[in-house]
């Protein structure tokens, strides 16, 4: 799946 | 991760486990708004459904993190709605929820980075949680005082997102990292608790009770 810009936090 | 997300995230975790507690002490939950707590389950849900979707085995901390969020906050609305339903203040809990959902809702499709499914609710999660406490701070303003286990579960609430602020400022200096929806909606919500902020600090800690007006 594409690397969506990934939300790291909580 | 730095020292900022952990503290904040540990604040988050011990205002969750506060007010457990004094529901679960007291076996009653008055002076607090179910309706917020019903906010909270929300997001958490719509923020981390990607729990649900793909689930990935329980290696790391952040997905433990994630599951007890959503089971703390359910259970404490299972508390609050069920088991101690007759101990809640529904007359005070009068705040139209609809007023924050919808709003967080339509900004959600109107303002995001992405127009998926996932971002849309991630970022509705996000500019609802910002607004979520507003319930709780609208019932205490009613009634006109918080009980002071109810003061700190407020004071370890509000503090977690305040963290999270000093963490973005750290991350943007260090890794030039930017989440500016994340960031303006943590920056209202925490502008949110400044009022009782400053009631917490000048009367909760010399060991009074916060009664309005003040």
């Amino acid at each position: 799946q594409h690397a969506s810009k990934k939300h790291d936090e909580l | 991760m730095n020292i900022f997300r952990l503290f904040g995230d540990l604040s988050h975790l011990a205002a969750i486990a506060i007010l457990l507690l004094k529901i679960w002490k007291t076996r009653s939950c008055a002076g607090v708004s179910g309706k917020t707590q019903l906010l909270f389950a929300v997001c958490f849900i719509t923020r981390y459904i990607d729990l649900f979707l793909h689930f990935v085995s329980l290696y790391n901390t952040e997905k433990v993190m994630k599951l007890i969020y959503i089971s703390a906050s359910v259970f404490t609305c299972y508390l609050i709605f069920f088991k101690f339903k007759a101990t809640y203040d529904g007359n005070h809990d009068s705040m139209r929820a609809e007023f924050l959902i919808v709003p967080a809702a339509g900004l959600a499709c109107l303002i995001n980075t992405k127009f998926d499914a996932i971002e849309i609710l991630w970022t509705f999660s996000i500019y609802l949680e910002a607004v979520a406490i507003l319930p709780q701070l609208f019932l205490i303003s009613k009634t006109g005082e918080a009980e002071t286990i109810t003061s700190h579960y407020l004071f370890a609430q509000g503090s977690y997102r305040a963290l999270y602020i000093l963490n973005w400022i750290y991350r943007y200096h260090y890794e030039s990292h930017v989440d500016t929806i994340a960031i303006v909606a943590g920056v209202v919500q925490t502008i949110l608790y400044c009022d009782f902020f400053y009631l917490y600090i000048t009367k909760v800690v010399k060991g009074q009770k916060i009664v309005l007006p003040a």
